[in-house]
């Protein structure tokens, strides 16, 4: 790298010129919210606040979405009423020393609305837990080792559920022990699911369920900071 | 662009149009959004009497004072950015994670003594 170029790439908050392999889709929340920024009217450009994400009303100037990297786990025991379930890892480890974690949110996203009689409003039940021992691959994991972090039914009408784990992503970044999460869909057993064709049949709406994916908004206290003092 | 400043030539203190093009630096690859931006710069004389348009502090106006009775002692006054504007950046990380980052005072919008 030329000097000049190191200059203004550490200027920008980033030590190397990144190089991507495999680029991604932009996720449509970070397009949306870049095309608020660019296109909101000059006259308040100014008083624009780079360093707070007004969509979330939180401090921040990084977004990051970051894909899961967990993977399903195959039991070899069926449970009875599990859909699925699945192992989430989101690889925090980007995130720079001096970057304060003040968001992270969680979405589960299924590749279409139910509104077609089919998957009509169908109860699921959907349990979220943070792992604190890791369990063999594909082995699920103890309830010793996992703490129950949402617990809630839900009718498969919509394209995605949200989450609010600030508490769980902050709690990874102090104690640098990311072991992920496990997520589980089952029928609710309250609608005499055994008493109508099978689980696989009654899991098969939520076989539309698509991915889960993590935003993470963090203020760089190197840039919000020293831009404050220059502004007093 | 819209809030690109005007083309009004002069040598008064005043914000220059400067484009900056990601692609010239090779930064194609990684950011994905904007493909550059018009950062611009200030340039141009504080001359005495400064007038209001300058955007002058008191205290540039009395260095132009002292300048025009004593131009080799006192230097004019500079020209500098008084109002500037952040941008957003949408750009790949090492792990192809997308970043959306914004960034404060990256655009000229006014200048002043």
């Amino acid at each position: 790298l030329s000097l000049q170029e190191s200059l203004l790439l550490k200027s920008l908050g980033l030590s190397t010129k990144p190089s991507p392999k495999t680029p991604v889709p932009v996720p449509s929340v970070l397009w949306r919210i870049f095309q608020n920024r660019k296109t909101s009217p000059s006259t308040n450009k100014g008083l624009e606040d780079a360093c707070r994400v007004e969509e979330f009303n939180v401090p921040g100037n990084i977004i990051r979405v970051f894909a899961d990297q967990g993977h399903f786990v195959h039991n070899r025991q069926p449970q009875a009423l599990l859909c699925l379930q699945k192992r989430l890892y989101f690889n925090l480890s980007v995130l720079e020393e001096g970057e304060h974690l003040t968001m992270a949110q969680l979405e589960i996203k299924f590749s279409h609305n139910s509104y077609h009689a089919s998957g009509q409003g169908r109860v699921f039940e959907l349990r979220l837990y943070q792992t604190s021992q890791m369990s063999l691959r594909g082995m699920p994991s103890r309830e010793s080792s996992r703490t129950l972090l949402v617990e809630q039914s839900f009718a498969q009408l919509h394209k995605s559920l949200l989450f609010n784990l600030s508490g769980v992503a902050k709690d990874w970044r102090t104690y640098s022990k990311n072991l992920g999460l496990i997520l589980e869909i089952s029928v609710d057993g309250g609608d005499g699911a055994s008493a109508t064709g099978g689980l696989q049949s009654l899991c098969a709406s939520i076989d539309s369920f698509l991915d889960t994916s993590l935003l993470v908004v963090t203020l760089s206290q190197q840039q919000c900071r020293a831009s404050r003092r220059r502004r007093r | 662009s819209a809030d690109s400043p005007p083309v009004t030539p002069s040598n008064l203190c005043k914000p220059r149009r400067l484009y900056i093009s990601f692609s010239d630096v090779g930064w194609e690859n990684w950011i994905i959004a904007p493909q550059g931006y018009m950062a611009n710069y200030c340039l141009g004389e504080c001359p005495f009497p400064l007038t209001a348009e300058l955007n002058s502090t008191n205290h540039a106006i009395l260095q132009t004072m002292v300048h025009s009775l004593d131009p080799q002692g006192t230097p004019q006054p500079c020209c500098v950015p008084v109002r500037l504007s952040p941008i957003s950046i949408l750009y790949y990380d090492n792990n192809d994670n997308v970043v959306l980052r914004h960034y404060e005072d990256m655009v000229v919008d006014e200048c002043g003594c």
